[in-house]
């Protein structure tokens, strides 16, 4: 898991995930 | 004559390379995608678009664990219009959520905005053709976990994303050098205009009653000296300055970053090979045609581009 | 190639188009400012960080997840520093009763509704720690097996990373709050 730090009440976390043979930075904000 | 022959011969061969590619295949090796859960504070997913340098994002519902639709300017531009006949509800829009968005479009009688998803494994060609079809102007790539069945958000195509692939990847696309004067598609008939001083909000409505994405600014002589574009309704929300609606477009446009790459134009006689090429080098919104005084004679987007090359004039 | 017609239009600069406004006397509300153009680029870490004692880090991390109705395998003695998470995930029953009331989706396939996740500290130098949360595959609470035989996990090629996000989040929340 990485994460940004927390601004404007806003949290965002993201996971780098395989897709068959490519890669993708899933990159999630969500309220804190 | 052997350019019309040449053109329609590369078009076919464009047409065979989008039907044997797949969506999956535009996919750079690498690449991120932000998603907004749909309980966040629609001027907090404001900030994410504006900091991300992105004007859209897919949504997701953790309540359903399921991809809740996409957030584009078409959303912004819906809530400036609630705004504006609802002068008592500012500060509503201030704890607004964008799982309520639905309930705004509803509010102020905005055609919703279709989700319609494709699979990445499906032809480019299918992509292009629900691209077309779909409001947004986009369409969502989407798969689903192959242990849990949950939805994945792959990624999310645009009409320049395919423009560009086509550009970089088809060279067939020099051979297209019939002048776009003689293909049919520019729209200029019904091209909306407004000059400096009209105000902001007018402009709004015409983007969406006429379901566009941008409106030419033209002086006294009909001579084209700016655009305002639907993604320009982001910095205005920014601002917090949609309620003083009294602006004239050419304030509005102040709020510009100084990254705004310019509006692209073009004349009657431009071929298609060097449209393409201009998208290929250059993040282009859509082409401005104009004569040699600079008059406005018409617009060309990327999805007139986009609806040639599949189905011709 | 022949020459090109494509041009940027000179006055939709915005520099340009603000010189323009200001020359033109249009300009009537003069505090409107650009938007800014340098987006601070967001800076990663693994995990979250954290200066406390580490017991304390654990203390907090275990009344979180008790706090979340989650649950957690019993630490073993050599490893006190590692923490085995189960949580049932609520968005599977969503899922569940939009396509079968029990939880089975039309080909019959099970619906895992359990996400484990190991959530592990880690001393990076003196008084620095890092609580690293890694994602651990699905269980079913009916205790089926989940992942089809026939395909290892090197083999799956569509993983959801969203429930494991927003789980993180949840606890990520929890422990803020908490602090």
């Amino acid at each position: 898991l990485a994460t940004s730090s927390i601004k404007h009440n806003t949290l965002c976390v993201a996971s780098i995930v395989r897709y068959k043979r490519k890669y993708v930075t899933q990159i999630l904000y969500a309220p804190l | 004559s052997s350019v019309d022959v040449e053109q329609e011969l590369a078009l076919n061969a464009i047409r065979q390379v989008l039907k044997s590619k797949t969506s999956y295949d535009v996919l750079p090796v690498s690449f991120r995608l932000i998603v907004l859960d749909t309980s966040l504070l629609v001027k907090k997913a404001l900030n994410v678009l504006l900091q991300n340098s992105i004007v859209s994002a897919p949504l997701w519902d953790a309540t359903t664990s399921r991809f809740a639709g996409l957030l584009t300017s078409d959303d912004f531009i819906n809530v400036i219009q609630y705004c504006f006949s609802n002068p008592d509800k500012f500060d509503l829009v201030e704890k607004l959520q964008l799982n309520r968005l639905r309930d705004i479009e509803r509010a102020i009688g905005a055609k919703p905005l279709e989700t319609t998803s494709i699979h990445p494994s499906s032809s480019l060609y299918e992509a292009c053709t629900v691209m077309l079809r779909s409001k947004s102007r986009r369409v969502p790539l989407i798969d689903k976990d192959e242990e849990t069945h949950r939805e994945i958000v792959v990624s999310v195509l645009t009409q320049y994303r395919l423009l560009k692939f086509i550009a970089l990847n088809c060279r067939e696309t020099h051979f297209l050098k019939k002048p776009i004067s003689e293909l049919n598609i520019i729209s200029n008939s019904t091209v909306r205009s407004c000059s400096m001083t009209t105000p902001v909000i007018d402009v709004i409505q015409l983007l969406s009653e006429g379901n566009i994405s941008s409106v030419p600014i033209v002086n006294e002589n009909g001579v084209l000296v700016n655009v305002y574009e639907a993604v320009d309704v982001l910095g205005l929300i920014k601002g917090g300055i949609y309620n003083d609606l009294s602006l004239s477009v050419g304030e509005a446009l102040m709020r510009r970053s100084d990254d705004f790459e310019g509006v692209y134009t073009c004349t009657e006689n431009e071929k298609l090979s060097t449209l393409l090429d201009t998208i290929r080098k250059s993040s282009v919104h859509r082409f401005f045609v104009v004569n040699e005084s600079g008059q406005l004679v018409g617009v060309l987007s990327l999805g007139d581009l986009l609806r040639y090359i599949l189905v011709g004039s | 190639e022949g020459n090109s017609g494509v041009a940027i239009l000179p006055t939709s600069l915005p520099q340009l188009h603000r010189a323009n406004m200001l020359s033109s006397g249009l300009l009537q509300n003069s505090n409107i400012h650009p938007l800014v153009s340098k987006k601070s680029k967001t800076k990663w870490h693994f995990g979250i960080r954290s200066r406390s004692y580490p017991l304390d880090v654990m203390g907090e991390i275990y009344i979180a997840l008790k706090n979340l109705g989650a649950e957690w395998a019993k630490p073993s003695e050599e490893d006190l520093w590692t923490i085995r998470v189960r949580w049932k995930y609520s968005g599977s029953n969503q899922i569940a009763n939009n396509e079968a009331n029990n939880s089975q989706n039309q080909n019959n396939e099970k619906i895992p509704d359990l996400l484990k996740i190991v959530i592990q500290l880690f001393q990076i130098e003196t008084n620095n720690y890092l609580v690293d949360f890694k994602f651990d595959g699905w269980e079913d609470s009916s205790g089926a097996p989940v992942t089809p035989s026939d395909i290892t996990s090197d083999e799956i090629s569509a993983f959801s990373a969203y429930p494991f996000l927003h789980l993180t989040t949840r606890l990520i929340m929890e422990l803020a709050v908490n602090s």
